[in-house]
């Protein structure tokens, strides 16, 4: 199918199973086509693609436990991936108003598979050279959600280290290490660390030592060892 | 330009093996 034709058939608004067979066969396509596919895809299949996240989204916190949407989820942020593996996809997504709070929505311990993508993704943007501070606006839609929610913000996180999803477990860190290492400012850092030890990351810490997995033990040991460089720092 | 691809997989390779977090 051409981008065009994707382009049409997410405008008839497809729905459960129809939605879901469009999205995986969308998102092997923009995998494996060359960049001027994804490019015809572009904005407006973009922007479909993220209104159908925001409404699933929405009608999720109305039933939660319908199964489709949630696989229709996941299934757009791992479309959403594919599109945003070359630089016309990225910049697209980053100038689109509802990229990154849609990502900071799916973090969703309660769909752990689903959450290992979106902090990912995430992770990703905070590190990216952009003359915009992308972890801080990552962070400012964080704490946004948290506010709405009424919850501290980094709760959602350390709820995914809880689970025993080791491939979570390793995301969360990831995206804590990315958004503290991107903080030029020593105070910035360090009062990031200690809102997550307060949370309760500290015992997470001790406990999650103790598995054998070579990509946590990297996380953690880059949370350590700028734990305490910045801590000689001070 | 926008011919660039596998940014994202680099990235997250980056960050997977904690080269994104070396300091300069």
């Amino acid at each position: 199918k051409s981008a065009v034709m994707y382009i049409q058939e997410l405008k008839t608004e497809p729905r459960d199973t129809q939605l879901l067979s469009c999205l995986e066969s969308l998102r092997i396509s923009l995998n494996n086509n060359p960049v001027s596919w994804v490019q015809t895809f572009g904005e407006e299949g973009l922007i479909l693609l993220l209104n159908f996240l925001k409404k699933l989204q929405d009608e999720k916190e109305e039933y939660p436990n319908s199964g489709v949407g949630v696989k229709c989820q996941h299934e757009i942020i791992r479309c959403l991936k594919a599109f945003m593996n070359n630089k016309y996809g990225l910049k697209a997504m980053l100038m689109s108003a509802d990229g990154i709070p849609l990502l900071v929505r799916a973090i969703n311990p309660r769909v752990p598979h689903m959450m290992v993508d979106a902090v990912k993704l995430l992770s990703a943007i905070c590190i990216l050279d952009h003359p915009e501070n992308l972890h801080e606006r990552v962070l400012e839609f964080i704490t946004a959600l948290a506010e709405e929610r009424e919850i501290e913000r980094f709760q959602p996180l350390l709820s995914g280290m809880h689970k025993p999803n080791i491939a979570l477990k390793v995301g969360c860190m990831q995206l804590i290490n990315a958004l503290i290492s991107r903080g030029e400012e020593l105070d910035f850092r360090i009062h990031i660390r200690s809102e997550l030890m307060r949370l309760g990351l500290r015992e997470l810490l001790a406990e999650v030592k103790n598995i054998e997995n070579e990509e946590l033990r990297v996380q953690l040991q880059v949370f350590e060892e700028q734990a305490e460089e910045d801590s000689d720092d001070l | 330009d926008g011919d660039e691809t596998g940014i994202m997989d680099g990235l997250l390779e980056a960050l997977q093996s904690g080269a994104a977090f070396k300091r300069k």
